[in-house]
Parts: structure tokens; C-alpha cells; sequence
């Protein structure tokens, strides 16, 4: 099984 | 104060509806552009983004910029209540903690209201930057909605691949594996069986199928959903409100080891 990456590492924090 | 009166109330209901069982609470936001949410799911997985213009609404009046925190369940409870073709309106007080929605229907012979307490609730606001994606397939949303549900019954994950010819789903599991293509078809005698490829270069990327079938909740929303897609970034699930803004989703792909 394929590890789910979360978002936050590709969308900025604002 | 805010106001925001809108003619097609069940499309606030279609909305609530797409989104409450990947996000159980979430702020709305009003300001005097028009009502928007951002909200991950419980796991930051996935993100859930909509806009609704002020001037898609009959009426839209907001003074102050202002937070509302919902519970999306409770929110459905409320908004089940109106009937189908009721126009629903908003209310809230700058320093309220509450929000009303009045329901009237057609014929102006009913009319009820309903409160909703706010929350507090603390959210991570993402910037979401502007993306040339490689793919973008345009594609009837009940399509998308049936590819995803088949799709489910053979694996937990799907492989979408976009290539000139096409744009491929594939998925594995014990059962064995399944392969759905749809190609670009411009010429549909409906407007709405029609599927459009935007293709920069082809692009091949793995999702949770659990994930894809919660955003087609929202397929009563739109005729068509747009996938847009780039390589290593989260796939970008479109669905045009018309007149008035969009729901999107985002979810990045699986990464190989």
C-alpha cells in the first residue's frame, strides 16, 4: 500500500 | 452585518451536501466579494474549496469580513428543512453567535427560520498558488461519478493517465483489474455528454479511489467536473457552479517508494 501524502506539504500556510 | 439572500436555495443544500462527509466543521467566510470555505478533511488529505460570488446572489450584503464556524451536520439537518424550491437567505450580526436561514417558498405562502449556533473553530488557511497543470479532462460529472464507483469495486486505488489518445483509469485489487477510457468528444449531439482533453503533456498519477467518490457528492451540482492535473501535485477536482462560483477539491497523488 502507497503512503497518502498530506496537503499541507504542498500548499502554503497563509 | 451580513445578508445574502439566494434564489436557487437548494444549491446551498447541494453544497452542504458534497462536503459534509469529509469535513465535519468549517468556517464560512463572508466578505463583501461573496461566501467562501476552505477546509481539509480530518486527516489533511484532502481540501475542499468554494466560492460563491456576492453577485451571484439576489441579494448580498456583508459590512464586515466575519468567520462563521459551522458544524456541516448540523448545517444539513437545518437546510434539509427547506423545500426544493424555497429561496433561502443568511443572516448574521458582525458580533453574533449565531446565523439565521429563512426559508420562503415560491408562492410566498410559507415561510420559516431556522438558527444555527456558531463554533469556534480553529482552521489552517492554505495558499493555494496558481498551477499550469499538464492535463486538464473535462468530463460529464455523472461520468466521472460512475467511473469512480465501478472503479471501487475492483481496487482502493486508481491510476489516471492522460496521454493524446485519451484519458485512462486503471485499478487492481484481488478481483483483478479494470481499464475505463474516455476520449475527447467535442461532438456529442448533447452538450452534456460532451469530454474535452486539455493535454500540455501526458501525465500518469495514482489516488485513493475512497477519496474520489467523496468529492462526486457533488455531482448534483454540475453537468461536468474538470480533473486537472500535474505531475507530483494534488489532482484538482473542479465543479463549476454556474453564475456563481465553484467547488473544488484537491487530493495529492500516492507517491511511489
Amino acid at each position: 500500500i502507497l503512503p497518502q501524502p498530506r496537503l499541507p506539504s504542498y500548499f502554503t500556510s497563509e | 452585518m451580513f445578508e445574502a439572500r439566494l434564489v436557487q436555495g437548494n444549491l446551498l443544500k447541494k453544497v452542504v451536501d458534497a462536503v459534509k462527509d469529509l469535513v465535519t466543521d468549517a468556517n464560512f467566510d463572508c466578505s463583501s466579494s461573496g461566501f467562501t470555505l476552505q477546509a481539509m478533511d480530518n486527516s489533511h488529505v484532502s481540501l475542499v474549496s468554494l466560492s460563491l460570488r456576492s453577485d451571484g446572489f439576489e441579494h448580498f450584503r456583508c459590512d464586515r469580513n466575519m468567520s462563521m464556524g459551522m458544524s456541516l451536520g448540523n448545517l444539513a439537518k437545518i437546510l434539509k428543512c427547506a423545500g426544493n424550491d424555497d429561496i433561502v437567505t443568511m443572516k448574521a450580526a458582525d458580533d453574533g453567535d449565531t446565523v439565521t436561514f429563512m426559508f420562503e417558498s415560491p408562492k410566498e405562502d410559507r415561510v420559516s427560520d431556522f438558527e444555527l449556533k456558531l463554533m469556534d473553530i480553529d482552521s489552517e488557511h492554505l495558499g493555494i498558488p496558481d498551477t499550469d497543470y499538464a492535463a486538464t479532462v473535462t468530463l460529464p460529472a455523472a461520468e466521472y461519478q460512475r467511473i469512480c464507483r465501478d472503479l471501487s469495486s475492483i481496487g482502493d486505488t486508481v491510476v489516471i493517465s492522460a496521454t493524446k489518445d485519451g484519458v485512462k483509469f486503471s485499478s487492481s485489487g484481488d478481483v483483478g483489474t479494470a481499464n475505463i477510457t474516455v476520449r475527447q468528444n467535442t461532438t456529442a449531439d448533447k452538450k452534456e455528454e460532451q469530454v474535452s482533453i486539455d493535454l500540455k503533456e501526458p501525465v500518469a498519477l495514482t489516488f485513493a479511489l475512497r477519496y474520489l467518490n467523496s468529492f462526486a457528492k457533488a455531482t448534483p451540482l454540475a453537468s461536468h467536473v474538470s480533473l486537472s492535473m500535474a505531475r507530483d501535485l494534488p489532482v484538482m477536482v473542479d465543479y463549476q457552479i454556474s453564475d456563481m462560483g465553484h467547488l473544488r477539491f484537491y487530493l495529492a497523488p500516492k507517491i511511489e517508494d
